[in-house]
C-alpha cells in the first residue's frame, strides 16, 4: 500500500515548500499516475526497430524482468527478445546473490537480458540488494555473479 | 555554478533522515511559449560524487511518477513509511552507485506543468521524448559539473518506450546536434518493459495460463480469438479479455505472490 503513503506525504504543503514543488499551485493534487492527462495520441506498436539501431551505434543495453510480474511477465520478455534476433553468446546460466541464485541471465551480441528471481513488476522494492546488484553490474558492463 | 543551481538545493525534507549527500529539486522550462516545465529530483551519489555517472530514472504509465514510484517506493534514498510522516533511508538506494535523478515526465505528470491546458490533450510517445530532452539539455546548462560525466537511463514498464526513445534523441542528438549540446551517454537499463505489443500480450497470456492464474477455457478462448499482431482486436476477443482481467482484480498482476492492499 506504499502509493497511499506517499500521495499524503507529496500532498504535504510543508514537503511541497521544501522540494521547490507546485509553485504554479496546480488546480489539483499530486497523484501516482496523472489523472489529468487526457488521450494518448501516438505509440508505436513496437521499439524494436530503435533497441535494434542503438545496439548498431554501440550503446550498452540491458534488459530485466521481475519474474512473479503478470503485466509485462517474463515470458512476454523473453518472446520479444527472441523477435529481436539477436546471437547469443553466453548461453542461458544462473547468477546469484548472497549464495542463492538470483535470476538467471542471457547475454546476446549488444544486450544482456537478467531475470529476478521472485520479483514482481517493481523489482527494487521487491528485491533490493540483488536490484542493486545488477544496477551495479550494468554500470560496470560486468556479468552478473557466476557463484 | 549558475545561481539557479544554488537556488535548487533541498536543505532537508520534513521527516528526512540525516544524509551525506546533496540534493536537488525544481523545475527545469521545455517550452517558454507554452509555459511548459517537467519537475525533477536529483542526488548526488552517496560518496564519491565527481566520479560516478549520471543516471536518469523513469517510470511508466503512460503518465506515472518516477518520483512516486521509483523514488519513493523502489530505488531512491529516502522510502515513505506506513503510517509516519517520516521518510526512512533505503540502504539499497541506487544513489550508491550513480548520481541518481528523477523526472515526472510528460507535463500533467506529478508536480510537472503546462500554462496551456490544450498540451495536456496532445501527449503521446513523440513529445514525451522532445521534452525530455529539452529537459536534459537545460539541466545540464544548469548543472554543468555533470556534462562530462557518463550517462545512463533506466526504467520500467511504458519505459520500455520512453527510454529507448529518449536514447534515440540522445543518440541522434550527439551526432547531429551542435558540441555544446553533446551528452556523453553510454548505455540503457529497461525491466518489465513494454517493447512490442504483439509479444507483450501474448507472453502475458501464456504466462497466466501457466501460472495457473486462468482456466483453460479463458485461455483457449484467447487462443482462438485473439490475434495480437493486428491493432484492432474483435470484439471476441475483447470478450474473452474481460474474463481474463476479472482474475486480476482478485490478485495483484504485478506482484503475484504478493498480498494486495486491502
Amino acid at each position: 500500500c506504499s502509493s497511499d503513503y506517499s500521495e499524503v506525504y507529496f500532498n504535504r504543503p510543508d514537503v511541497q515548500a521544501a522540494l521547490h514543488a507546485n509553485v504554479t499551485k496546480m488546480g489539483y493534487n499530486w497523484t501516482h499516475c496523472s489523472d489529468a492527462i487526457g488521450n494518448w495520441n501516438d505509440a508505436p506498436a513496437s521499439t524494436l526497430p530503435i533497441i535494434r539501431k542503438l545496439i548498431a551505434g554501440g550503446i550498452r543495453v540491458w534488459v530485466f524482468s521481475g519474474d512473479t510480474d503478470g503485466r509485462i511477465p517474463v515470458t512476454a520478455t523473453r518472446l520479444t527478445l527472441n523477435k529481436l534476433g539477436l546471437k547469443s553468446v553466453q548461453e542461458w546460466t544462473p547468477w546469484y546473490d548472497h549464495l542463492q541464485v538470483g535470476g538467471w541471465t542471457i547475454t546476446y551480441e549488444g544486450l544482456t537480458f537478467v531475470t529476478i528471481r521472485g520479483a514482481g513488476h517493481e523489482v527494487p522494492m521487491h528485491t533490493p540488494r540483488q536490484a542493486l546488484s545488477l544496477f551495479r553490474n550494468f554500470l560496470g558492463d560486468k556479468k552478473m555473479p557466476p557463484t | 555554478y549558475p545561481e539557479q543551481q544554488a537556488a535548487d538545493r533541498v536543505g532537508r525534507l520534513p521527516g528526512q533522515p540525516a544524509v551525506p549527500f546533496q540534493q536537488y529539486a525544481g523545475y527545469v522550462t521545455v517550452n517558454e511559449s507554452h509555459g511548459r516545465a517537467l519537475f525533477y529530483w536529483f542526488f548526488e551519489a552517496v560518496d564519491d560524487a565527481p566520479k560516478k555517472p549520471l543516471v536518469l530514472w523513469l517510470n511508466g504509465g503512460p503518465g506515472c511518477s518516477s518520483i512516486g514510484y521509483g523514488e519513493a517506493e523502489e530505488l531512491g534514498p529516502f522510502l515513505v513509511q506506513k503510517g509516519k510522516p517520516e521518510l526512512k533511508w533505503n540502504p539499497y538506494s541506487w544513489n550508491r552507485e550513480a548520481n541518481l535523478m528523477f523526472l515526472e515526465s510528460p507535463v500533467g505528470v506529478g508536480f510537472s506543468y503546462t500554462n496551456t491546458s490544450s498540451d495536456l490533450k496532445k501527449l503521446g510517445d513523440k513529445i514525451t521524448a522532445d521534452d525530455a530532452y529539452i529537459f536534459l539539455l537545460n539541466w545540464f546548462k544548469r548543472f554543468p559539473q555533470y556534462r562530462s560525466h557518463e550517462f545512463y537511463i533506466a526504467g520500467e514498464s511504458y519505459a520500455g518506450h520512453y527510454v529507448p526513445q529518449l536514447s534515440e534523441k540522445i543518440f541522434d542528438g550527439n551526432k547531429q546536434g551542435p558540441k555544446e549540446n553533446h551528452i556523453n551517454f553510454k548505455g540503457f537499463m529497461i525491466g518489465n518493459a513494454l517493447m512490442d505489443d504483439e509479444t507483450d500480450q501474448t507472453g502475458m497470456i501464456e504466462y497466466a495460463w501457466d501460472h495457473a492464474v486462468i482456466s483453460d477455457r479463458v485461455y483457449a478462448d484467447i487462443k482462438a480469438h485473439c490475434n495480437f499482431s493486428i491493432e484492432n482486436a474483435t470484439n471476441a476477443c475483447n470478450k474473452a479479455l474481460d474474463e481474463y482481467f476479472a482474475v486480476y482484480r482478485l490478485i495483484d498482476m504485478y506482484s503475484l505472490y504478493t498480498p494486495v492492499c486491502t
